[in-house]
C-alpha cells in the first residue's frame, strides 16, 4: 500500500510536469523533475515506482505518459461533486476560486444555519439552509463535503454528511476531527501552519 | 534534529491538552492523548522525547506542565508580526480570521498591487500598494509573510520579502515556491488537498 506522504506529492509532480508539457518539453530525467519540485530524485523514482515501470534508465520519463499516469492516479479524468458547509469567510472564498472547477472539482451545493445567509449568492447557486443537507446529499451524488463551520460546529456537520453518505471530507475547522473507516478525512489547520512556521522561528 | 512531521503534530497535542485543561484534567496518559488526537501513543512519547523528560511511569503526564513546554517550544509565548501579500478572496478572509491573533499572530499589514484594491479596508488597517512592501518592512519588524497573490506572481513577491529581510513565508498560490536556506517556507495547497481525496476516492 502506498505511504500517506506519497500522495500529496504526486499533485506537485503532476503540476511540474504540465508545465514542462506546455513548454515542450518531451523527456525528463528524475533528476531535473526533483530540482523542479525541490525534492530528491531517489524519492521521486520511489513514488513513481509504486505505480509501475515508466522511466528508460539513461533517458529519463516520458513528460506525456506521466502527466497521463499521474492523472489517472490522482482521479483527474472523472468530475467529483462538492458541497460547502459554512457559508462565512472562508468558504465563500473557497466557493469563488475558480481554480478547483478546472481540475474537476464542481461545487455544486453551499449550506449554512444562519437565516441571513440562506438565499444569498456565495459563488455558487443560493446558499441553502442546513436542515437540507441530509436531503440534498440524497438526491445528488455528492463525494466532497468541505466543512467550514465554526469549531464547535464543525464535528456535528461531518457526522452528519458521513451519516447521509458523504465519503470524503475536507475540514478547516480547528479540531480534532474524527470520522470512522473507510471515510477519507484530510484536515487543513491554518494555525498549525503558522505554529509551525513560529516553532522554526523560535528554534533559529 | 526534530523531524518535520514532528512539528505540526505538537500544535495538534497542544490544542487538545488545552481543551484538557479547561475541563479541569490535571494529568494524562500517552495512550489518552493519542486517542483524544487519533495518533498512537508510542508516537507521541518519541515525539515528546525530543524535548525532554516529562511523564511519569503509570502516572502519565501532567497536563499543565506539557500545555507550558508545547507553548514554549511552538513559540506561542511571544507575539509574532505578519503581513499579508494578495488582499483578494482569500487573503480578506485570512485577514478578517479572529483566530490567528489570540495565539499571538498579529496582522500588522496587507498589500496588493490593484489600484482599486489599495485602500481598502480589508481587515487590518488600509491594504497598502506593493510598491510600499520592501519600506514597510524597514521600517516594521516582521517575521511573516503569508502569499495570496495569483499563481504567476508569487515567486517574485516571496523573492522580494525574503529579500527584504522577512524571516518566514506561507504560501498560498499553487506553484513549488522555492526560497534560500534559513528562510523558513511552507506551503499550503488546497488543490493537493482536493487531489488527495481524489486519489482515495478513485481507490475506494
Ligand atoms: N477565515 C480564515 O481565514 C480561517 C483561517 C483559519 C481557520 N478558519 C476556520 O474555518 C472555519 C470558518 O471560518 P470563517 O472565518 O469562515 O468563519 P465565519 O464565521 O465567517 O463563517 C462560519 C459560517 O458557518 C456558519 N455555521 C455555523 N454553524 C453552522 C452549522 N451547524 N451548519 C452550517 N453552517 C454553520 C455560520 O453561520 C457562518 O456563516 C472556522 O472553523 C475557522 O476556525 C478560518
Ligand atoms: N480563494 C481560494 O479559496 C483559493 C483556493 C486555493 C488556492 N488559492 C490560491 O490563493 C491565491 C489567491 O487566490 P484568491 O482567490 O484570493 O485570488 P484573488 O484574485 O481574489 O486575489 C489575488 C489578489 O492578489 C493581488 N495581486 C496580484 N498580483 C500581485 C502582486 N504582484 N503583489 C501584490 N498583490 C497582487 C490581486 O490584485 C488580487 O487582489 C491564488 O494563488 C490562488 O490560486 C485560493
Amino acid at each position: 500500500s502506498i505511504p500517506e506522504a506519497t500522495v500529496p506529492r504526486l499533485s506537485r509532480y503532476l503540476r511540474k510536469l504540465q508545465e514542462m508539457q506546455e513548454r515542450g518539453k518531451k523527456t525528463v530525467s528524475s533528476r531535473q523533475l526533483a530540482e523542479a519540485v525541490g525534492a530528491n530524485p531517489a524519492q521521486i523514482r520511489k513514488d513513481l515506482s509504486y505505480f509501475g515501470e515508466f522511466g528508460t534508465r539513461g533517458v529519463g520519463y516520458d513528460v506525456k505518459t506521466l502527466v497521463e499516469e499521474l492523472r489517472q492516479q490522482l482521479g483527474l479524468n472523472r468530475s467529483w461533486n462538492v458541497i460547502i458547509i459554512g457559508s462565512g469567510k472562508l468558504g465563500t472564498a473557497l466557493a469563488l476560486y475558480r481554480g478547483f472547477e478546472k481540475q474537476g472539482f464542481n461545487l455544486v451545493g453551499m449550506f449554512d444555519s444562519n437565516p441571513d445567509v440562506v438565499g444569498t449568492d456565495r459563488g455558487a447557486a443560493p446558499v441553502l439552509s442546513s436542515d437540507r443537507l441530509e436531503q440534498f446529499i440524497a438526491d445528488n451524488d455528492i463525494q466532497i463535503a468541505m466543512v467550514t463551520t465554526p469549531a464547535d460546529a464543525a464535528q456535528d456537520v461531518i457526522d452528519r454528511v458521513v451519516a447521509a453518505g458523504v465519503p470524503a471530507v475536507l475540514n478547516f475547522a480547528p479540531i480534532g476531527a474524527t470520522a470512522d473507516q473507510p471515510v477519507i478525512l484530510r484536515q487543513v489547520d491554518l494555525s498549525t501552519e503558522l505554529m509551525t512556521l513560529s516553532f522554526y522561528l523560535d528554534k533559529s
